[in-house]
């Protein structure tokens, strides 16, 4: 564990919360992509079942306890609960245009062909791509709301960091995970257009961003 | 891609 990790599970931690925060005391999940949502608690589910097969350490195993509870139940709030708060017609992005090509991908490049690595490797290619549903969302209708944009960028921040993270473990411990830094630049690519504008816009603005 | 780490990251 250094600084870099922990910030940045921290940053996710926040970001996770934050959403889940907004939806709850809002009762609205206007302008939320339930479709990254579910992606997100799929992305959990797939990687986490190594808390039935090994231990790591009670923050590994309680923050996953933590995160698999809070992306179940922001999914409950945005298809249950406030479920005519949705705008589905926004959030019209094509996920299986991302499960299939990540399903084969997993297949194809992992650390073993064992039915749980492959699992691992699925979470691993969805996660960096699982925002992108919110990102098409904001696109489409061309407007967040500022705590969207703070959650978005909690969640960019905790890739930043964890990119920092391995750089730091690569010089301290040699540890070098191939598929999960591959996968976790082109995650925080994705951020940058995002972060260009939550500087230009939210922190220096108010309210709402709007795209030009 | 041949070694594989330890799975010890969130």
């Amino acid at each position: 564990m250094n600084i870099f990790r922990l910030l940045g599970d921290m940053c996710h931690l926040v970001a996770i919360i934050i959403l889940f925060l907004k939806i709850w005391r809002s009762k609205s999940c206007a302008g939320i992509s339930g479709k990254s949502q579910v992606l997100f608690a799929l992305v959990f589910t797939t990687r986490y079942l190594d808390l039935f097969t090994s231990f790591i350490s009670v923050y590994n195993t309680v923050m996953k306890v933590v995160f698999l509870v809070l992306a179940y139940a922001t999914v409950y709030l945005i298809y249950l609960r406030f479920r005519s708060t949705y705008n589905s017609e926004s959030d019209s992005f094509r996920v299986e245009f991302l499960l299939v090509p990540v399903a084969g991908l997993s297949f194809l490049e992992n650390y073993a062909f064992a039915p749980l690595e492959i699992l691992w490797t699925f979470s691993i290619y969805l996660e960096s791509v699982a925002i992108l549903p919110q990102l098409f969302m904001i696109t489409k209708t061309g407007e967040a709301e500022s705590i969207t944009t703070h959650y978005l960028f909690f969640l960019g921040l905790y890739r930043a960091l964890y990119l920092a993270n391995w750089v730091w473990r690569y010089h301290t411990e040699g540890f070098f995970d191939q598929i999960a830094v591959v996968s976790g630049v082109v995650q925080t690519i994705f951020y940058c257009d995002f972060f260009y504008l939550y500087f230009t816009k939210v922190l220096r603005g108010s309210g709402k961003m709007t795209l030009p | 891609i041949t070694k594989m780490p330890l799975k010890d990251e969130l």
